[in-house]
């Protein structure tokens, strides 16, 4: 049984789940095993209200003002932000690559979808990320089960939709299976859709 | 069960609310 740790205010508007708001930072050429990922990991905060969401959000950097090598991790509450997580293992994850100037904007657009409700894939969103990186940002979204292609493409849809990405954008799905084998998030065969 | 469904203006609608702040 979960622990509850805050409830929405008697005026305020609930969300459909609790969420945790999650930040790492990473030296770079460090190797990274899961038990030193899980050291870096820093949890914020939780809310259960749009109201607490803003008072968390407002208060934190934008992704764009971040240097170095930084992740904003949003996650239902009870999710690590781990691939190994329960909730995960059997998942993958939606990647947008990001020239350098798009990362705050679409990082809000992609979280204010995610707390809205608005992919309309059951219980099947785990949590979204954003990246920082030297070259690029990345965002990604999360979800149970990978092997679900009805569930990936109808978030997939969902996230052309409330992204309003440039239309060169390439997005790839990648399981948290094959980040687990070649040990990277990122680096896979690209699918330019 | 029903679903707590909220598009983007709405959430951005509550950003300034007091109870938000």
């Amino acid at each position: 049984s979960r622990k509850k740790s805050v409830v929405p205010g008697p005026t305020e508007h609930p969300l459909q789940y609790y969420y945790t708001f999650w930040y790492s930072r990473r030296t770079p050429g460090r190797p990274t095993s899961s038990q030193s990922y899980e050291q870096n990991i820093k949890q914020i905060g939780t809310f259960a209200s749009v109201e607490q969401f803003w008072r968390f959000y407002s208060h934190m950097v934008c992704p764009g003002d971040l240097s170095g090598h930084s992740d904003f991790h949003l996650f239902k509450e009870g999710i690590k932000p781990m691939w190994e997580d329960d909730a995960n293992k059997n998942g993958g994850k939606w990647i947008i690559h990001l020239r350098k100037g798009l990362a705050s904007r679409c990082w809000e657009n992609l979280i204010l979808a995610m707390l809205g409700e608005q992919f309309m894939v059951g219980e099947e969103i785990c949590g979204a990320v954003v990246s920082v990186r030297f070259q690029e940002d990345i965002i990604s979204i999360w979800n149970k089960t990978a092997s679900d292609q009805a569930t990936t493409a109808r978030i997939r849809d969902t996230l052309r939709r409330v992204l309003n990405l440039p239309p060169n954008t390439v997005m790839e799905y990648k399981t948290h299976t094959d980040s687990i084998k070649d040990k990277t998030s990122f680096r896979n065969t690209k699918i330019t859709l | 069960g029903t679903r707590i469904i909220y598009d983007r203006k709405f959430l951005l609608d509550r950003r300034n609310s007091p109870l938000a702040q």
